[in-house]
């Protein structure tokens, strides 16, 4: 999709901004690139809008990448997601149905200055890189910076804990800038894709508590061949299930957010591995850690389309 | 080397208590010692059975090491040297580029 692009090495937060305003010119056809707003730091928050034009209604997908800094192959994954729909859009029945119904709004980079901080000086910074006016540490752990069961379980009111929750909901410019575009287009985006690292798992709501959603069977259904379409193509498992009782019970994250607030298909992911790499997944593990999960993205996208 | 060679002799190690106590224990030591914790996300996650992983420092591997053999906490070393992991895990290019 990009001549010379290498999808199987990280890049810097600058690569993959060229990246995709490179993609911008070259695919108009199928991709529109615009900001969401600015980061800490006053970097733009870019989101690629991927699909077929059209004049009628769309459903959306919404895609995030990156949320917490260290997880390169969360990024990883994003851009393997937009070469592959790039490159199958007419050769896959499959993903053309995809891009011809719905909109695939990509944000690569969730985290964009913790993850220019993770490549630059620290690779093992989680956090966003805010500032806090009584404390020299830095940062908001940006998955518990959302208005659902803000800084209970799991999250910490000290600024200098990985966990910390933030000052207030929303106080990150970064989540409030998804939070915000969310809201804005909430009518028409069906499904919340997320991607962390690492523990292989697919986890849906709720964190927080252990009732069932409401919608719990469309999309357990989801869930299940989601992850049997992954391991189908290498033999590795993921575990799936409401993060509540798949992990432990937490304060609310993105995709809690995300459900709460109307998205019926609301998901996180896990990536590889299960520890024996962690956050350091080898680059020669970035085309099978993609290709897998390409697997159960577009599983779920189907489903999506598909009355449930 | 990459980021200063600042990982070098740092360690990731896999922990799984056994009991409640041992969970306590490591609960205490990660406030004392201030450790990276690679999973779960927060340490009050920690329980009897958790699978825990973390990153320790070079200059405070002795320390937590020595606790844990004390405590006669089991643990699994994952990750030998991080710095090493770090350089193998990266493509000649990628390292080129950041440099």
């Amino acid at each position: 999709s990009v001549p010379g692009y290498n999808y199987e090495v990280y890049h810097s937060l600058e690569e993959i901004q060229d990246w995709m305003q490179h993609l911008n010119k070259t695919h108009s056809d199928l991709i529109q690139m615009f900001s969401i707003g600015k980061s800490y730091e006053g970097r733009s928050l870019f989101v690629l809008k991927l699909g077929r034009r059209s004049r009628a209604y769309k459903r959306a997908v919404w895609i995030d990448c990156g949320i917490h800094a260290r997880e390169w192959i969360g990024p990883a994954f994003c851009q393997w997601f937009v070469k592959e729909a790039l490159l199958t859009y007419r050769s896959d029945p499959a993903m053309r149905k995809m891009l011809n119904h719905l909109y695939f709004y990509i944000m690569p980079v969730f985290n964009v200055d913790g993850y220019h901080f993770s490549w630059t000086n620290d690779r093992f910074w989680r956090k966003t890189r805010s500032r806090n006016s009584r404390f020299r540490c830095r940062g908001v752990d940006a998955n518990r910076n959302w208005k659902v069961k803000w800084c209970d379980e799991g999250a910490s009111m000290h600024p200098c804990d990985d966990t910390y929750c933030g000052p207030f909901p929303e106080s990150e410019p970064e989540v409030k800038a998804v939070a915000n575009f969310l809201r804005k287009h909430k009518k028409h985006i069906r499904a919340y894709l997320s991607f962390h690292a690492y523990a292989q798992m697919l986890l849906y709501p709720y964190s927080y508590k252990y009732a069932t959603i409401p919608n719990f069977s469309c999309v357990e259904s989801a869930a299940y061949k989601a992850v049997n379409a992954l391991r189908s193509v290498y033999g590795v498992q993921y575990r799936y299930g409401p993060a509540s009782s798949t992990l432990y019970v937490s304060s609310g994250s993105s995709m809690d957010w995300a459900y709460k607030n109307g998205i019926p298909y609301a998901f996180a992911f896990e990536l590889r591995d299960t520890g024996h790499f962690g956050f350091l997944l080898p680059e020669t593990l970035i085309k099978p850690t993609c290709t897998e999960t390409m697997m159960a993205v577009k599983n779920i996208t189907m489903h999506l389309l598909k009355k449930c | 080397h990459l980021y200063n060679n600042r990982y070098a002799g740092d360690q990731v190690i896999r922990l799984i208590p056994k009991t409640e106590e041992e969970a306590y224990a490591l609960k205490k030591i990660h406030h004392q010692l201030k450790v990276d914790l690679w999973q779960p996300s927060s340490i009050s996650y920690v329980s009897e059975g958790t699978v825990t992983d973390v990153h320790i420092p070079q200059n405070a591997s002795q320390a937590l090491l020595a606790f844990l053999q004390q405590a006669n906490i089991q643990y699994k070393v994952l990750i030998e040297d991080l710095q090493k992991a770090l350089e193998k895990g990266s493509s000649l290019q990628t390292q080129r580029n950041r440099r």
